[in-house]
């Protein structure tokens, strides 16, 4: 009589569980009201059972944005775990949106359910794609913009994890300076 | 310790038939 292995009914458990939100963008209706939680996952194979079945990001229409963020954290500035921090943001090109996004958005999101960022992970809130029509934007957030050291590693390794070029530089804006801007752009506090 | 998958390992499960 065979003893079953763990390994074929057991799934794999995530560090953290997750929670995936859609913002879609209806002018009618507050900002609030548009972002909307799609799933919340723990395991690895609840990760692709949403991944399989959810639109990628180039299919989304214009003004909509998937984030997903560790559970307890809301997608915004004004979280408690956010509102100190900051985010390495990432800005596409239109062409890149064919080539590119969908496979950053995969990325990134391995990144964070597999905690690729050591003990840097802990100070990861999520990550967010924007889809826009000038260019789409891809950002990890982290939750304190003064942690320079767990900030560069991340900046380091993400950039590495997505094969961007090293001469071609990222950067890292706090939340508080994003919010405040007067202008279309905002300092990068670090980059990589 | 911290759990950790590395990309491939992730991956290797995109596709796998559903647990029973």
């Amino acid at each position: 009589s065979a003893v079953a292995n763990p390994e074929q009914y057991i799934k794999h458990p995530l560090q953290n569980r997750w929670a995936l939100w859609y913002f879609k963008n209806d002018k009618s209706k507050s900002w609030t009201e548009n972002l909307r939680l799609i799933a919340k996952f723990d395991t690895v194979e609840d990760f692709w059972a949403l991944y399989n079945h959810i639109q990628q990001p180039s299919k989304l229409g214009y003004g909509c944005d998937y984030c997903l963020f560790k559970d307890g954290i809301k997608p915004m500035w004004e979280d408690d775990r956010n509102k100190l921090g900051g985010r390495w943001l990432m800005t596409l090109n239109k062409q890149q949106r064919h080539n590119d996004l969908d496979r950053y958005w995969m990325e990134t999101l391995l990144c964070l359910i597999g905690e690729s960022f050591d003990e840097a992970s802990d100070d990861v809130c999520g990550a967010v794609v924007n889809v826009r029509p000038k260019g789409d934007k891809l950002a990890i957030w982290t939750g304190n913009c003064q942690n320079r050291d767990a900030i560069m590693t991340i900046g380091q390794q993400y950039k590495e994890r997505l094969n961007i070029p090293s001469k071609a530089l990222i950067g890292y804006q706090s939340h508080d300076d994003t919010s405040s801007k007067s202008g279309s752009t905002t300092k990068n506090m670090y980059t990589v | 310790g911290k759990k950790q998958y590395n990309r491939d390992f992730l991956l290797s499960f995109q596709f796998m038939p559903a647990c029973v």
